[in-house]
């Protein structure tokens, strides 16, 4: 968080910006179901905090190392809830857990994601060096509220989440009096639901959206795969993991004087010129050697004693490096230097033993040189932070992709925020904790940077609906960088990202503050997703409360009011309805342009919209044809209504099937 | 003898103010599937009943499926867990 509110316009040394017209989200409370908290983190102090907002109904729960007083103006909640949890898990012991038996976070999971949306200024922060500044949440007086309803199981050293405990959670914070519901959770892919209110999750988060709460989930980190994004019901905000304009450069010296910049988190000692190694059999050899990351171990000690050893990985998580780090540390080596797809995880190897990242191209490079010399030798210095361009942003290697698997006429995820190499706060407890910070990658990272610019948001538009939040991001999101470079997105092969990878692309939160037009969602709306979806009557009656009848024929999935048009199966030709409202100046006059996807007519009547003091919503009609033959893969394009001051941007991504229900695999 | 596993009831919208009265509501639904006020009060785990309607408790297979068959139930979903992204 040094680098992320630099880096999207909301610097607190900006004269005049979001940040300041909406005193930094003071009266906003941002809820998050989680690890916990440590309430002593420096991010949750309340200086400079006002008075509790007067409908706060939450309260601070004692507990194991927690109590009452923990909480304060900043941290003005705090619960657990381990029902499910128990009842599910026989075997764990709470006296012997290492987790605390209260809302104390243990791992540091949740301290990391309420700091980066909520946290207070912390002046002169950095990881060992590293990632210097002020760490500070997106709305640093917005207050937080912790739900912990996820456990440390000492026996599977990970931590689990059951969806009771989330359910629960969830019911008190709409009770609390929450404005924004955090959630760096997901299902574990593949996904159970073949709906999204059997998912539960959703279905807490629907009733939260309907009383107004802004549910913001993290997208996963089964990436680049296609359709691995989860939570993707209509009415969460779903968020995609982007990389900052910021990278952790580490020189490696070849004994040929060639240096090279691989990425780390390397805070030790320079390393000298010390022996190289590329494990392979010399030729006459009985033993075993291998050069692959996750086959180090097989090497003969003598092999990597006392060396750098160079690895090759097809692996793009971390575990890749450590495994590889761990397997040359015991043999006696002095460091290794990865050769991989990008991953953005980057992680500081225990004990600062050097593990520097490179890619194949580099990799390839040294292990000429390796070959061409007969000792060939490399220096490790120190990992460096820069900052700026030409440091390029791209989609995180491990952020799920859309299209949606649920409902592939939904476009998710919706937005993209920054969620890699995050400095944020942390619990002293967690092994990676650098005086109560730590540095981490995930959509779990990602999600609060939304949650942070929705409390700002809030605290400027208190009466907008979820779905008005969600639309302004959405809509006025960058296609670029804040430079205006092309934002590529990792994967098996690089690419421009698309609407799957990002949604609307990378949250501005300047613009989103003014939008103009919004694609507005209320009840009816959700009711309509529901029918199309193929909910029955009672069933959906059941869930609004109220007798709900869907029209006959039942409605389609592509008028449902998203700030996004996606059509997965177009044969013909496809008409959808979209209705904007004005929030804008009352007089205004949009009109339409259109930039087509390859090979798809787009008809927009009318071509412009007039807005006045009696006329607030407006709808119009889209009408789609392919010229396309074939089945064809999805195509980009963008629908914009335009002001001259206002871009109402909205993606429109349209797949041709010819052949329908047809899978094929020439 | 079937083992019981945490079922979540979904019911879909509150259909009541009073929290304390959708909890009782949900006990007694409970008590009427599984035979008693303290078989109902040993299996419950939560009854939501803030945001919206529900429960967890502890079922069999055989007892979700009974109790998914009841009016007013939208859903009945095991349990599962989530993981931090």
């Amino acid at each position: 968080t040094t680098r992320t509110w630099d880096y999207l316009g909301l610097s607190a040394s900006n004269p005049k910006n979001l940040l300041d017209d909406v005193n930094m989200g003071d009266q906003v409370i941002i809820g998050f179901i989680d690890t916990g908290v440590w309430p002593e983190s420096e991010s949750f102090n309340d200086n400079g905090v006002g008075p509790i907002p007067s409908q706060w109904r939450g309260g601070c729960e004692s507990g194991e190392n927690f109590i009452s007083t923990n909480c304060n103006r900043k941290l003005i909640g705090a619960k657990y809830f381990m029902n499910g949890f128990l009842a599910e898990s026989q075997g764990f012991n709470s006296t012997d857990s290492r987790d605390y038996i209260s809302a104390r976070d243990y791992l540091g999971h949740g301290t990391h994601v309420a700091s980066i949306a909520g946290g207070s200024f912390v002046p002169n922060i950095s990881y060992k060096g590293l990632a210097g500044g002020t760490v500070r949440g997106g709305a640093p007086r917005a207050r937080i509220a912790i739900y912990k309803a996820c456990w440390y199981m000492d026996q599977l050293q990970d931590i689990t989440c059951s969806s009771s405990d989330i359910l629960k959670a969830m019911d008190e914070a709409i009770h609390d009096g929450v404005h924004v519901l955090s959630l760096s959770l997901g299902a574990q892919v593949p996904l159970y639901p073949e709906t999204d209110l059997r998912d539960r999750i959703s279905i807490g988060a629907f009733h939260a959206v309907a009383k107004g709460i802004v549910v913001v989930c993290a997208g996963g980190n089964a990436g680049p795969a296609a359709q691995t994004v989860v939570n993707t019901a209509p009415w969460i905000l779903t968020v995609a993991a982007t990389t900052l304009d910021r990278s952790f450069p580490t020189p490696v010296t070849l004994g040929n004087n060639k240096t090279i910049l691989g990425q780390a988190l390397y805070t030790g000692p320079e390393l000298g010129f010390t022996s190289l190694v590329y494990p392979e059999d010399p030729g006459n050899s009985i033993e075993t050697f291998s050069g692959v990351c996750e086959r180090l171990n097989l090497n003969p000690n003598r092999t990597m004693a006392g060396k750098v050893v160079l690895c090759f990985t097809t692996e793009t998580l971390h575990a890749a490096v450590s495994r590889a780090a761990s397997s040359v540390k015991a043999a006696g080596g002095l460091g290794v230097i990865i050769a991989r797809n990008p991953g953005y995880n980057l992680t500081p190897c225990r004990d600062d033993f050097p593990c520097v990242a490179i890619d194949y191209e580099l990799g390839t490079d040294i292990l000429l040189y390796i070959r061409s010399t007969r000792s060939p030798v490399v220096k490790i210095q120190p990992s460096r932070t820069l900052l700026g361009q030409p440091i390029g942003t791209k989609v995180a290697t491990f952020s799920s992709r859309g299209p949606n698997s649920i409902a592939p006429a939904i476009l998710k995820p919706d937005i993209g925020a920054p969620g890699v190499s995050i400095l944020a706060a942390t619990s002293p407890d967690s092994n990676q904790s650098s005086g109560g910070f730590d540095i981490l990658a995930g959509t779990s990272m990602a999600a609060p940077v939304i949650s942070g610019v929705v409390a700002l948001l809030k605290a400027l538009h208190p009466t907008w609906s979820p779905a008005a939040f969600r639309s302004a991001i959405v809509t006025t999101a960058w296609r670029t960088d804040p430079f205006g470079e092309q934002i590529f997105a990792e994967g098996s092969s690089r690419k421009v990202a698309d609407p799957f990878d990002y949604g609307g692309g990378l949250v501005n939160p300047e613009k989103a503050a003014e939008p103009g037009l919004v694609y507005d969602m209320g009840p009816q709306d959700y009711i309509l997703y529901l029918c199309s979806a193929g909910y029955n009557d009672s069933s959906i009656s059941q869930l609004v409360g109220n007798v709900t009848v869907c029209s006959n024929p039942k409605p389609s999935i592509l008028d449902v009011n998203l700030p996004s048009i996606t059509i997965p199966n177009l044969k013909d030709e496809v008409n959808l309805t979209r209705t904007v409202s004005n929030v804008g100046p009352v007089d205004s006059v949009y009109k339409v342009m259109v930039e087509p996807p390859l090979g798809v007519q787009v008809v927009v009547t009318p071509e412009s919209l007039v807005f006045n003091s009696t006329t607030k919503r407006v709808s119009y009609m889209v009408r789609v044809t392919t010229t396309h033959k074939i089945n064809t893969g999805f195509y980009f394009g963008s629908l914009i209504w335009t002001d001259s001051v206002h871009n109402v941007t909205i993606a429109v991504s349209v797949r041709t099937q010819i052949l329908q229900n047809y899978y094929d695999e020439n | 003898a079937e083992t019981s596993k945490v079922h979540i009831v979904y019911l879909g919208e509150k259909q009541h103010e009073d929290p304390e009265f959708v909890t009782e509501s949900h006990h007694q639904m409970l008590s009427s599937l599984l035979g008693s006020k303290e078989d109902a009060h040993d299996s419950m785990v939560y009854s939501y009943r803030q945001g919206f309607s529900g429960f967890a408790a502890k079922l069999t297979e055989s007892q979700a499926k009974n109790i998914a068959d009841l009016p007013g139930v939208v859903h009945v979903i095991p349990d599962s867990l989530y993981e931090l992204a």
